[in-house]
């Protein structure tokens, strides 16, 4: 392909599954991915 | 989880949020058409359910454990979470799952190697014991798109959780579908008895041929064998990998005369939706005269015995292939589905066969792209080098095409890249269309051929055409007429056409994945390729009270996009349609708070219905005012010490003016006598 012309757009930057992407975006959530009800969770 | 509490009703209300990826919105509803298919979890638009799950574009992708009664509870799709798995995995939270590594039994099937988590992630590796969380008598499950992958939460490059079996420590983690396990636990909570949109699966295997009928009035008969003359040599289903099994159904057209007709029905069906997808796979051995007919035999109170209508012939010369066939049905009411061989003009030395039948109220893929010898291709391909599908012209005119990197690309080598395009197609239709081409979604799905559509893991993603995205370092719009935007290419026959940009991934599946379970199956390669305009979700969902269709919009401005990689100034985005309320609704002047909704009282006023939770509410005429239980008790333990107070007080007084009025009366009394009482002893 002329590459000078046509490209190719990575949607996903590197980041592999839901958990780096948690991480990527400074989330430290429980258990990655949860959110917890303090008043309404169990104790972790 | 363990509680009734934290269940749904089976069928979910759900809000999209108006800050949600136009993207995202169309892999939701991809996400719940899977439940649809492989549950009894249905999904609703929210119409005024106490609970309901608002699902907006958070930064990240995250939900809570089950159902919280809180009214409104958030699921967070952000950027980078529109993936079906990713979807399916936090519904599955929000349905009532943890992760499958956190199970009560999970250290009898891995090990945590606490030494290589990150500093203060090791909260990440909690595990429940069997009062909390209940595996539901399922086993533990590698495969579980619940199960976090082998580097989770590392601080190095070696993994943190070790298999005990190693065969699956690649396995884990690698979210691709619901697996078996998952079905069987999500159906065990919620007390499924049939999916929502599943109505037949069929593989012949067994020799009651799932409730198929040998169809009356016809010459010929449908044979259920494991071979047949001319070919196949082999079924679809297991291709001859074990033996005494592997049977299709066939017709021969070997013998008899021409015009010969043998009808293959189903049992009966029963349709929730008006619209289907048969699949099947589907081998032509005889006379490219000899065809396949697919026909419905409908039943109504008109026509108790049925009433037969054509739906397609499937044409194309006899191939020594098992191909892959989807034939759209529209069918209401019961019906049956009817296989239809016919004998053509001419010798034949085969048949017409059957295979891997699947019927599901779903929307069928629009184009097949098999890629044959698919592993030869994975190791002789050069990495870097990407092969093209062939161009597809979807039913909006749009021409577009698949890119893969068989053997990945320098950065990614371990994985399979894969990107969608748009294409020049006819001249005269492409000068036709809208440019840059608006909210187009393309699926690339890499399709798990289980002969059952419900235990398929396949590996599916999709993109959307943003027509205000623009090139990288450009003024130029990425999904612009790809005669402009394009490079001209030649194609395998000499044909010149041009070719856009690509947008999709470099991991799209391990490749060690894709030479997993059967996403190769005879050595092929199957992807199913669909674009869908997904234009009406750039409306806002109704609300409850203001579901309003065909009213006269007004017009927004949308935010502007680019890609990070570009610099250009941003523009105005053409101008969108959205939902309104009309000046006539009683509504539109009512402004409810707190989340609340209007709704029109017996027709002639406008009134707020409030946002309630397990232990609190709004209320007011504007649900302006919040209370909650907390408040009650307050309310309650101030009364009573009010009361109290001033039933002391009032007690006091009232025994002290008692006192004195005694006091003035006997007073009053021995002034009266003159004297002084004098006292003795009586009973002395």
């Amino acid at each position: 392909l002329p590459t000078s012309k046509v490209t190719e757009y990575d949607v996903d930057g590197g980041k592999e599954d839901l958990f780096e992407v948690n991480q990527a975006a400074g989330l430290e959530l429980f258990e990655g991915d949860i959110l917890y009800d303090e008043k309404q969770g169990r104790n972790s | 989880i363990i509680g009734d509490e934290y269940l749904w009703p089976t069928t979910v209300p759900y809000y999209l949020e108006d800050d949600l990826d136009i993207n995202a919105k169309g892999v939701i509803m991809k996400a719940f058409e899977q439940y649809r298919l492989k549950t009894c979890i249905d999904y609703k638009p929210w119409s005024g359910e106490e609970n309901y799950i608002s699902v907006f574009q958070g930064n990240g992708c995250y939900s809570y454990v089950g159902n919280r009664h809180v009214g409104k509870q958030s699921l967070s799709i952000g950027a980078g979470c529109d993936q079906t798995a990713t979807i399916e995995h936090e519904f599955l939270h929000a349905l009532g799952f943890w992760h499958e590594q956190s199970r009560a039994d999970r250290d009898d099937y891995v090990t945590i190697m606490w030494d290589r988590i990150q500093g203060g992630m090791e909260h990440n590796f909690n595990k429940y014991d069997d009062t909390t969380s209940s595996s539901l008598n399922v086993p533990y499950d590698y495969d579980s798109m619940m199960h976090y992958s082998k580097n989770a939460f590392s601080k190095g490059t070696e993994p943190t959780i070790v298999t005990k079996i190693p065969a699956f420590s690649d396995i884990i983690g690698q979210s691709l579908e619901f697996s078996d396990s998952d079905l069987l636990k999500l159906n065990r909570l919620y007390n499924c008895t049939r999916a929502t949109t599943f109505l037949d699966t069929c593989d012949f295997e067994l020799e009651n041929i799932c409730g198929m009928i040998q169809g009356q009035g016809d010459k010929a008969d449908w044979e259920h064998v494991t071979k047949a003359t001319g070919g196949p040599d082999t079924d679809y289903s297991n291709m001859g990998r074990c033996t005494g099994t592997g049977y299709f159904m066939h017709f021969s057209t070997i013998s008899g005369t021409e015009g010969d007709t043998a009808l293959l029905e189903s049992r009966l069906l029963y349709p929730n939706r008006n619209y289907q997808c048969l699949q099947f796979f589907y081998y032509h051995s005889g006379n490219p005269n000899d065809k396949l007919e697919i026909w419905v035999r409908e039943y109504n109170e008109i026509n108790p015995s049925g009433t037969l209508r054509m739906i397609e012939t499937i044409t194309g010369p006899p191939e020594p292939l098992w191909q892959l066939h989807h034939v759209n049905l529209d069918v209401s009411t019961k019906f049956r589905v009817v296989f239809k061989g016919t004998k053509g003009a001419g010798s034949s030395t085969g048949g017409l066969s059957l295979d891997d039948i699947n019927l599901s109220e779903t929307a069928c893929p629009e184009h097949v792209w098999r890629i044959k010898n698919f592993k030869s291709i994975m190791e002789n391909t050069p990495r870097g080098t990407a092969i093209h599908s062939p161009r597809f012209q979807s039913k909006y005119g749009y021409t577009f095409q698949m890119s893969l990197y068989p053997s990945g690309t320098t950065t990614y080598p371990e994985y399979l890249g894969a990107f969608a395009r748009l294409t020049s197609g006819d001249d005269m239709i492409d000068s036709n269309l809208t440019w840059p081409c608006p909210w187009m979604q393309i699926t690339m799905m890499l399709m798990d051929q289980n002969a059952d559509i419900r235990k398929r893991m396949s590996n599916q993603r999709s993109i959307t055409t943003d027509p205000n995205v623009k090139l990288p370092g450009s003024t130029m719009y990425f999904w612009d007429n790809p005669r402009k935007v394009g490079a001209q290419v030649t194609d395998v026959d000499g044909t010149k056409y041009f070719r856009g940009s690509g947008y999709g991934t470099y991991g799209y599946l391990t490749q060690a994945r894709a030479l997993s379970r059967d996403f190769i199956k005879g050595g092929d390669a199957i992807f199913l390729l669909s674009m869908e305009d997904i234009s009406n979700m750039l409306l806002s969902q109704p609300l409850p009270s203001t579901t309003v269709p065909n009213t006269t919009l007004p017009t927004t401005t949308l935010p502007t996009t680019t890609l990070p990689t570009t610099t250009v100034p941003t523009t105005t985005v053409p101008t969108t349609t959205v939902r309104t309320i009309p000046t006539h609704d009683l509504c539109a002047s009512v402004k409810c708070e707190n989340d609340g909704v209007c709704v029109i009282d017996n027709g002639v006023k406008a009134a707020c219905r409030c946002a309630v939770g397990n232990d609190w509410w709004y209320h007011g005429d504007r649900c302006q005012f919040k209370s909650s239980n907390q408040d009650g008790v307050v309310m309650a333990v101030v009364s009573s010490v009010v009361v109290f107070a001033v039933m002391v007080v009032v007690m006091v007084v009232v025994t002290v003016v008692s006192v004195e009025c005694l006091k003035n009366k006997y007073k009053k009394k021995m002034n009266d006598m003159g004297a002084g009482i004098t006292t003795r002893n009586v009973h002395a």
